[in-house]
């Protein structure tokens, strides 16, 4: 007879610790500091603080570890504090709107991970700028619960705001410690406007911004776009709408869809604007479905997205790589299952960079939502766009043997990860388009630029 | 302020479908095939039931598919009927035991998936051999469980036994038929006592047993193997044990540890084997989870364990390849986590097989539980080995250009999947060297063949 069973989430992440990033030990590492790290970083710019994180890995006895990341972003509330870093699938990044974080998971895993390693509970200090919350807490994996072991508040006269988090854990990170510190470098591009300081066992890495670095706009939330919202979607928002609520007043719930349009949509739906939706049938639900993909609907509204900028893009690139060219390209704004989404693309040509060796794929600098990707690239979507996609013969380019650097950031209100450790982009129809698309104008453009150069130097040589 | 929200575990996967292999309309078309065919198979031959599967795949009005798989497995008893359709993280797999399902979420996926893309609850008749439980049910996605749409009771007369599932989606077969025609060839190599009968708007595909084919012992429930079992899970059990149970006994739980290596092990951690485990302290928990890594433990037991075994592995890719020499190896048991696993090895050369064209990494069906798995190999930790760990030089062999075909089956009480998709596998340490280890014994013998027949060449040629 076979015995079933209800499993926890935690339990299942538990269970399943590989795909959240816990492959290895040397894995582990990486993606504890990686998790911690992005946590404190959606405490500050997501709310416009200019970001200024402390990180330190130091060796204990034995094997262990323990890592410190201190931020002086935004802080827990106190009465989320325990489900916040205890909880799996509980956070606050589920709204419509751009953030590194986005399952509720990530730093639940390190913690996870720190205790199965080491049995140790994790140490945590918040404030959101009143008393200090301080906390040492365990996860009940099989419940998915915080388990408290100790807490107090402290006291707080400078009014701070802020997390600081002390963990301890066995992992590799001899291993993990190159791949850590690309993280950061590539980091370098993404966060021009803020502070980190790092220092591990084997030495430190520091960056700080230029005095005159503007802090980007925050991102904003985003009523869902209606392109590639499906039925199940539809169906939970006419049960989160008031009784009475009109059709057209529904459809105004979506972003670009305004009385006009939404009047339009509804006829080309053949429905009447003022059916009430709770009231709609199966297959008026279904025609709403369908509609939403067929009818050009405006696009989505960028405003909402923080990207880096072309200005950031080549600024990183140059300082990184000393490059003779550099192309960016950032598409408009588009749309997948209601999220908007934008692709900023670059390549840099030449200068410092030396030729591929022939046997790498493609030498590609992923970001997504500013998040450094360094593990799995041949499964990127963006690496399939360059392999796959381009023909590079029409633009005389090699991307494995010319001296090129690729440069690819998905910027989401949802990235479509294909794992939970955040490895790589999954091969979703609509963002691989704007990639290739995005790929295309670069590699035009480059074109034209080694061409007139061959010219130049072909009228120089006479 | 951030808005916290507690997710469910539907509710993440319909988030993040992308994880679970629902990546784009021609991925997710192969995936509910795939889900679904592996519930049915688990359902007969981890019971020691002949699979006989039936699978149609329809075109209907508009872009709608749908699929019926038809199955003679034990079925579901009535009282979980909703929940193991319905309810994500409820399953009867979640035990120390080799199955294909380990996750408890793919047939909920499939099933999700058909709702969020026509709006049709799923049809699903099943019975354990008295009456049949007919119920059409959809997914209530924010309380992750089952909404029962329709349900009636059939008659039985003759008491059959199985499950038959009917489910309406949106997808692109075209492009999905050739992978799903892939799945079942390789599936003839790992399931020659099955009968599958498939047909799809292109045509039909079938294979049954060989009079003479047997059915291979079903996998046995097997108690965690010490090796690797991590903190959080020895709490666990503590927890589970009856009160008052001593060390020793407490021991005598795991795989391979009886009276004298309980007593043997106690006294290497220094610790008293009367001891009552429930009273046991954070320091002593330690010292047993450290010394199930260091303390040297009969290897796992592999007959809880069920492989292809070396005859159907050789008569599969005869079949199919019809080469001049096969070399097949199987590794000793072996363990991560405290769960058993064992590694099945083969290389196939020369015959029929063309030579590789050199842009291709290499040639190689995996396998996971008899599952085949293929998308995704370049970053399967079996393509890891062969690219990266062992030197085909020192054997005369050469991957990219040889005639050879590779092929892997990792077999085990649990398999570290890097994606809820199940497309590859991770990168784990243990698994990882005993593949490398497998095939280093391959190419030893594929090496000592191809010089005996080139020796045997020049005393021809004399
Ligand atoms: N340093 C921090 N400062 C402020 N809030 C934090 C910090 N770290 C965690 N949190 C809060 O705890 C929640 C849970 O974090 P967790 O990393 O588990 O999930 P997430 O960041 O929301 O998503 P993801 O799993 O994608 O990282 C966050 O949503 C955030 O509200
Ligand atoms: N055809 C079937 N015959 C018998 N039982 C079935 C069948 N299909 C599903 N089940 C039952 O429903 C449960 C849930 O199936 P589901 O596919 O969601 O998860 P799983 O197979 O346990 O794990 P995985 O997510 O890895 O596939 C199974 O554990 C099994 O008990
Ligand atoms: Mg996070
Ligand atoms: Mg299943």
């Amino acid at each position: 007879a076979s015995k079933f069973k209800q499993l926890s989430p935690a339990e299942f992440f538990y269970n399943n610790r590989s795909m959240a990033g816990f492959d290895n030990a040397s894995r582990a590492a990486y993606t504890v500091v990686r998790e911690l790290i992005e946590n404190s970083l959606d405490a500050c710019d997501v709310y416009g603080i200019p970001p200024v994180l402390y990180i330190s890995i130091k060796t204990l006895l034995g094997d262990d570890m323990e890592i410190l990341v201190a931020d002086n972003g935004i802080g827990v509330p106190r009465r989320h504090m325990a489900d916040a870093f205890g909880r799996v699938f509980f956070g606050s990044k589920y709204y419509v709107k751009q953030n590194r974080g986005t399952f509720g998971l990530g730093g639940k895993m390190a913690i996870l991970y720190g205790q199965l390693t080491t049995g140790e509970p994790v140490d945590v200090r918040t404030s959101v700028g009143k008393d200090i919350a301080h906390m040492l807490l365990n996860i009940d994996v099989s419940e998915n619960e915080p388990v408290i072991v100790r807490r107090e508040d402290e006291r707080n006269p400078g009014s701070f705001h802020g997390t600081s988090i002390r963990l301890r854990f066995k992992g590799d990170m001899v291993s993990a410690r190159s791949r850590i510190l690309k993280y950061l470098r590539m980091s370098r591009i993404a966060l021009p406007y803020s502070t980190i300081v790092y220092s591990d066992p084997e030495g430190f890495f520091f960056f700080a911004p230029a005095l005159t670095e503007q802090q980007p706009k925050p991102p904003k939330e985003a009523p869902p776009h209606p392109y590639g919202v499906d039925i199940v979607k539809i169906k939970e928002m006419i049960e989160s709408s008031k009784r009475g609520t009109p059709l057209n007043k529904f459809l105004m719930k979506f972003s670009r869809v305004g009385v006009d349009t939404s009047q339009k949509f509804a006829e080309y739906l053949g429905l009447d604007p003022s059916l009430q939706v709770k009231r709609l049938g199966e297959p008026e639900i279904k025609r709403i479905a369908e509609g939403f993909r067929s009818y050009r609907f405006l696009p989505p509204d960028g405003s909402s997205l923080s990207p880096l900028g072309p200005e950031t893009i080549r600024t990183g690139l140059q300082a990184e790589y000393s490059p003779e060219y550099i192309v960016v390209e950032t598409r408009p704004p588009s749309a997948y299952e209601g999220f908007a989404f934008v692709i900023e693309a670059a390549i840099a040509y030449g200068g410092s960079i030396p030729p591929a060796t022939g046997q790498d794929e493609a030498r590609l600098l992923r970001f997504a939502n500013k998040i450094p990707l360094i593990y799995d690239s041949s499964n990127d979507v963006a690496m399939k766009v360059i392999l796959e996609d381009v023909d590079w013969r029409n633009y005389s380019l090699d991307p494995k043997n010319d001296p090129l650097i690729f440069l690819t950031h998905v910027v989401a209100s949802k990235v479509p990860f294909k794992t939970a450790g955040k490895e790589y982009v999954a091969d979703r129809e609509e963002v691989r388009r704007e990639i290739r698309l995005a790929f295309r104008e670069c590699a035009r453009q480059l074109k034209v630029y080694l061409s007139r150069k061959t010219y130049q130097l072909h009228e120089h040589q006479r």
